[in-house]
């Protein structure tokens, strides 16, 4: 549907024009795009053209509409293979959240270090030993890690799955990750809403 | 240790000084303070010492070192009884969570629907029917209902948990709930982590 070519332009546009948000940048040329990215504005008008019809006579494109456009196109294209480390309580529930995979994200393994654990079946997955962790990343495209054991263990789970070549995390242990610029990651905290909630509630209390 | 009308009063200066906050109060007086609660100067200054040392001789109270202290203190010495609504995967994980206790938080009860599901023992508690909820909210002190039901069935366990007389609900389903304004709601939602997660990892498979 929409070119090969085009597709891989797409996030170069979507990086430019972020920084282009960042700088509070209210109206963007193509000749100003094509420029940043070694394009002619000819070929950003056609690209963009297949995403929407985005052009203001005399303006050129608005930075906040093509942005959000084109993060909508991207984030629901993509489709993410993700393997859940630590098959435990809240591993074992992740890998039933039907939202995942509205998402893009699909669950295809499960690891764990426990004998007890390893080899027994889950949501319709044989949990694998952390051994073969760098095999099944590469066999199955993952990208993304769901970190979901203690927190002690969760720096070296992170290490392994970078090493291993995910290019994403999200973190579920009460903890900060060190990771490398190569890799995203975000964090899951409900403590934060815990405490939002007990506070307000207290507030409430005396009202 | 500390006597109760102070304690009771604890959240009334709370209150006065977050609203300070809001308006970028960098100092307050004990006659202020006591001015806006109707206390005296001397009972404000006299509650305040039992919290620490934060009068400024000259300045009075910095606003965001008290406020910041009382914060602390209010969160901590809370206990809150908790419920559990939906013994499904995630109600389940979070019986498990550490951090709610640590938190203050006490899961005293889990409640279902499911024929299935009702009676059996899950993490030390049996799950009850939702007729049981009202009785059980008044005797053991529930103060907060975490609801892990499907969305569709989200606001009528909001509606039977806000009847039943708890102060604050804890959302993990996927819709914005309808709650009267006594009781407080805060929503954990992963979707946001997740987009964000497939957004920087896009972004970074380009560069
Ligand atoms: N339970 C919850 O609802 C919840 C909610 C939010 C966050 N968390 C956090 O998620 C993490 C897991 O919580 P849980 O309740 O599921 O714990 P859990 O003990 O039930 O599960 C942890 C799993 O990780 C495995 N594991 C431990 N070290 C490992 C390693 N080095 N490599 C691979 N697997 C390893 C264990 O064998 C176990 O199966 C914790 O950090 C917790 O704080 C839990
Ligand atoms: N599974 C996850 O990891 C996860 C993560 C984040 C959010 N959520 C959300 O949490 C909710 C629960 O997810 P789940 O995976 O645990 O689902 P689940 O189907 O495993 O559990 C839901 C439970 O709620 C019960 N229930 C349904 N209607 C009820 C009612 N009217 N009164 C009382 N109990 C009722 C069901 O009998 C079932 O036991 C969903 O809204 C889901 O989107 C789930």
């Amino acid at each position: 549907r929409i070119p090969r070519p085009t597709v891989k332009r797409l996030s170069l546009y979507l990086r430019e024009l972020e920084s282009r948000v960042e700088l509070d940048q209210q109206t963007i040329s193509s000749k100003q795009l094509g420029d940043a990215l070694g394009l002619t504005d000819a070929q950003v008008r056609k690209d963009l053209a297949y995403f929407g019809q985005f052009g203001h006579p005399g303006i050129g494109y608005r930075v906040s509409e093509l942005t959000e456009r084109l993060r909508q196109i991207f984030g629901t294209d993509r489709k993410w293979n993700a393997a859940v480390i630590g098959a435990g309580n809240i591993g074992r529930a992740l890998m039933t959240y039907q939202r995942f995979r509205r998402k893009g994200f699909e669950i295809v393994a499960v690891f764990d270090n426990d004998a007890d654990v390893i080899g027994r079946m889950t949501s319709g997955h044989r949990v694998r030993p952390m051994e073969d962790l760098p095999d099944l990343v590469r066999e199955r495209d993952i990208k993304i890690g769901i970190v979901t054991v203690p927190a002690g263990a969760a720096q070296e789970v992170a290490d392994a799955l970078i090493d291993a070549g995910v290019l994403g995390i999200l973190n579920f242990a009460p903890i900060r990750l060190d990771v490398r610029d190569a890799v995203s990651i975000t964090s899951v905290d409900f403590s934060v809403s815990l405490e939002q909630l007990a506070f307000q509630v207290s507030l409430g209390l005396t009202g």
